[in-house]
């Protein structure tokens, strides 16, 4: 039987409800749901094989192709020259300074050492937050003072990893919006200062839309490499993963699965997959 | 104030007596996508949708209202009915407590409510009830150590409520008392106990749910736990200075039965303002 447009639109309408309602930002869904129909119209299906089934798998397929294979840090970490330099980037709260905790502890727990470059120097309360993780997590922060350059702590911090035989050196930095010239600016700068081998985009995984356009913007002004997306244990269903991932085109390295240090997960698209199509 | 393709739209219906079913559907159809696009909960506009279908077609124009001019009046009067109440912001003594997700905005949106009644000439003091997050009392005092207003906190202190109590009790000649909470989420069932018990040792006149301009799907669920947990009498949007439109945070107005009653837009002390429906569907729509 070949595959007509119209067995298939009323499989395909559900599942753009089942992937808005998830968080995938809506040009995201319009853009897989259309790959999707181009795909299967004109192909041919068994008698038994139901049109929902077929868009099912489709689109599963699709979702797969998309959210990529993950990022192997630790295979990254082992194989590049010394020190690997990651600098973590991204809007207000989602979660940067945790997350540099984390991956600092989920390579130490593997046998990296780490050094932690405190490179949000602007707001309240920063230097505390970052430098109490640190201790918790037996790291070493190299922090100045508040008000200071950034770029000079991003310096220093690879200075003093090349000094010591450091593995890797996992740089903080300020939120802000990626249509404040100025700060990107600064994080531009960040960037040049640091050289970093690895910049990684940090958002959460409960934004909608906007996480679409900011993410565009940050692979366009600053270049990313990688992305972790944090707050999935929010009860989201993964849908922001499939945003990010389509718009980026970037793997995801690890989910935030809660605030303590061990909450962080490897990415593995299936199981996203799974709990958006069941 | 309408974007352009709902311009477009609206533009089908012009020249005509009878409302057209099919210029209509059309209309709804962009408006459906311009509010998913900006992340309205998907059954809020299923709502929305309805309604507007329904009025247009059962309702007459008013006379001497254009049939383009009478759907117009009928998509503004259904979304400024998903902007909630009115809420007014009283200058009288009150005790606030601020309640959201992980890094929503509530400590920088503390401060600034604190500058907001200290320009109203009252006296204002802050509680740091957050206990968790390293380097929160720290945050809280130096933004407020910005505008000289007391910022009460125990370092070193795990019980939130109890310093809530000791706070309170402290700060009793104070007339706006605002408290600043620690992050938390639907499914962190200590933690909702937590703010359930804040909230019945402060007595708060008023329990705002501070969120993010930018969160999704997820807001209509995340709402509905906080206003089961505390009542919701309001919702503050954080970071409207970036390119999020909020169309989340209509779930929670919808959720808690509130309306909205500030607006963040902006790091500093100095970035809050009232709610303007107008310029916020404005922003939605564009
Ligand atoms: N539930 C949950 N909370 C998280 C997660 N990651 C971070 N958080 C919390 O989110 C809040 C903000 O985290 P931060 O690390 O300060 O975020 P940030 O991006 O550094 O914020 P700025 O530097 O102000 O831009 C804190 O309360 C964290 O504990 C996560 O995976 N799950
Ligand atoms: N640009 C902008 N940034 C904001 C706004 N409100 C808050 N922020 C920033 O967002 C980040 C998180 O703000 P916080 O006040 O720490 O958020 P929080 O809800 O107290 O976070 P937790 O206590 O960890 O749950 C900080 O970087 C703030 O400076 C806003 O309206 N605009
Ligand atoms: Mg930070
Ligand atoms: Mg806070």
């Amino acid at each position: 039987l070949v595959v007509g447009e119209k067995e298939i639109r009323a499989p395909l309408q559900e599942l753009e409800m089942v992937l808005l309602e998830n968080d995938v930002a809506l040009p995201v869904t319009d853009e897989i749901l259309r790959a999707v129909r181009e795909r299967l119209v004109g192909t041919h299906r068994r008698v038994g094989e139901s049109p929902d089934l077929l868009v099912r798998k489709a689109l599963r397929e699709s979702l797969l192709q998309v959210l990529g294979k993950g990022f192997d840090l630790l295979e990254y970490c082992n194989g590049h020259k010394k020190p690997v330099r990651i600098l973590f980037t991204g809007v207000n709260g989602t979660g940067k300074t945790t997350t540099v905790a984390k991956v600092g502890h989920y390579l130490k727990e593997h046998g990296c050492s780490v050094v932690i470059a405190s490179g949000d120097t602007f707001r309240a309360g920063a230097l505390e937050q970052l430098a109490i993780h640190a201790e918790r997590v037996g790291i070493r922060v190299i922090q100045h003072q508040q008000g200071g350059d950034p770029s000079a702590v991003l310096y220093d911090a690879v200075e003093y990893a090349g000094a010591h035989g450091v593995d890797v050196v996992l740089a903080d930095s300020a939120g802000r919006f990626h249509n404040r010239v100025n700060l990107m600016n600064q994080l531009e700068k960040m960037k040049r200062v640091m050289d970093p081998d690895l910049v990684v985009y940090v958002d959460e995984a409960v934004a909608g839309n906007d996480a679409v356009i900011r993410a565009q913007e940050f692979a366009e002004l600053v270049g990313t490499d990688a992305v972790i997306l944090t707050k999935a244990d929010m009860d989201s269903r993964g849908g922001a993963a499939v945003s990010v991932a389509h718009t980026v085109g970037k793997p995801i390295m690890f989910l935030g699965t809660g605030q303590g240090y061990s909450d962080i997960l490897p990415f593995t698209p299936e199981l996203v997959v799974s709990e958006l199509l069941g | 104030h309408l974007g352009a393709s709902l311009k477009d739209a609206l533009k089908k219906l012009a020249g005509k007596t009878v409302v057209d079913r099919a210029a209509v559907e059309e209309l709804v159809r962009d408006l459906q996508r311009a509010l998913l696009g900006a992340d309205v909960n998907v059954r809020l506009v299923k709502g929305l949708s309805e309604a507007i279908r329904t009025r247009s077609v059962d309702e007459q124009p008013p006379k001497g209202m254009s049939v383009r001019e009478h759907v117009l009046r009928i998509v503004y009067q259904e979304l400024i009915r998903l902007m909630g109440s009115t809420t007014d912001v009283s200058l009288q003594h009150q005790r606030i407590l601020l309640a959201g997700l992980q890094g929503s905005g509530k400590t920088t949106t503390t401060a600034k409510l604190a500058r907001y009644f200290q320009r109203k000439g009252m006296k204002v003091a802050v509680i740091c009830a957050d206990t968790f997050r390293p380097g929160a009392l720290d945050q809280l005092s130096t933004l407020c150590q910005q505008i000289g207003v007391t910022c009460y906190g125990e370092p070193g202190k795990e019980d939130a409520v109890a310093i809530v109590k000791k706070g309170l009790a402290k700060l009793s000649g104070t007339e706006v008392v605002i408290i600043d909470t620690q992050g938390r989420h639907a499914l962190e069932k200590t933690l909702i106990d937590e703010i359930i018990q804040i909230n019945t040792v402060s007595k708060a006149d008023h329990r705002w749910l501070v969120i993010d301009a930018a969160l999704g799907q997820q807001a209509s669920e995340q709402a509905r736990r906080f206003h089961e947990a505390i009542d919701i009498d309001g919702v503050i949007i954080t970071k409207m200075d970036g390119t999020a439109k909020g169309g989340g945070a209509l779930s929670a107005v919808s959720e808690t039965r509130s309306g909205i009653v500030f607006i963040g837009a902006g790091e500093t002390i100095e970035d809050l303002e009232r709610f303007d429906p107008d310029s916020f569907i404005s922003r939605l729509l564009g």
